[in-house]
């Protein structure tokens, strides 16, 4: 039998509400180094990719690798009926069943909580993610999350056209990353500029630039990932015309959460 | 409209 246990019921939590609207299945490996997570949602423009590892948990044992695609909605339910403070033990059996188990304990109110989960096909991950060199990438732009999700918030209230999805566009130039939505009567336009590190040295919004770079990209997927952003102060964005962006917040130094997103194309 | 390649086409199958 192959049991982790954890006690990050908060972090699941905020994982799972980020990840269920836009993606349905996830792929869960759970080793003895940690828990790597994959998703991609459904016009398989986007993936996500979590890594945590061990030492992120209070407390993590895992003797043998446990692997299963996992429906998110159902989880995001279950994690929802859960106490913050909450130990939870994963369990599924040595002769792969086809279901694992969720046990949500809670020492203070003496209250255990128990879910089973069938496994899914998990839309066609895991898939060998190489490494990204930041080299390969004509901008890079860093800012902290909370004004990242100011910008979505503001793009998404305004960038709703109506009949068809809602994009934005983000290009970087001149030291400047812009970010742009049409909604039905006009349009929205944000401008973030490389600010002064000696006056906010705490929250820096960082840009470097190879070369101009504008990409559009569907407004869900960036709202998702800044959801997922609140996981971390800062937010990093490598933006390519020939390669997927990546949208990454890392967590402490103990991993990470990734968006990799196709832009769209004129 | 938009073009779009699949997410799919960067990586391989684990």
């Amino acid at each position: 039998m192959l049991e982790p246990r954890l006690v990050q019921t908060t972090f699941f939590k905020n994982v799972l509400e980020a990840l269920s609207d836009l993606f349905i299945e996830a792929h869960f490996e759970f080793s003895r180094t940690g828990l790597e997570l994959q998703a991609i949602d459904t016009s398989r423009v986007a993936l996500v990719a979590l890594v945590l590892r061990a030492e992120a948990f209070n407390h993590y044992l895992c003797d043998r690798g446990l692997s299963m695609g996992l429906n998110l909605a159902d989880m995001a339910k279950a994690f929802r009926c859960a106490n913050n403070d909450d130990i939870i033990t994963i369990k599924a059996e040595e002769d792969w069943t086809d279901t694992v188990t969720f046990t949500f304990e809670s020492p203070e109110d003496g209250e255990i909580l128990e879910f089973d989960f069938d496994f899914v096909g998990s839309n066609g991950v895991p898939l060998e993610i190489p490494e990204y060199q930041e080299s390969e990438y004509q901008a890079i732009v860093r800012m902290p999350s909370a004004k990242f999700m100011r910008i979505c918030k503001k793009l998404s209230s305004f960038g709703d056209s109506g009949d068809r999805d809602p994009v934005v566009i983000i290009s970087v130039y001149k030291e400047r990353v812009r970010s742009f939505a049409r909604g039905k009567t006009g349009t929205s336009t944000t401008v973030c500029l490389q600010t002064q590190t000696v006056d906010k040295p705490k929250e820096p919004t960082l840009i470097e630039m190879k070369e101009e770079v504008s990409l559009i990209f569907d407004l869900k997927y960036m709202n998702s990932f800044s959801k997922a952003s609140t996981l971390s102060d800062q937010v990093t964005i490598n933006l390519s015309s020939e390669l997927p962006a990546v949208f990454e917040c890392k967590i402490a130094e103990l991993g990470y959460i990734r968006y990799y997103i196709s832009p769209r194309k004129e | 409209g938009h073009k779009q390649s699949t997410i799919t086409n960067y990586f391989i199958r684990a």
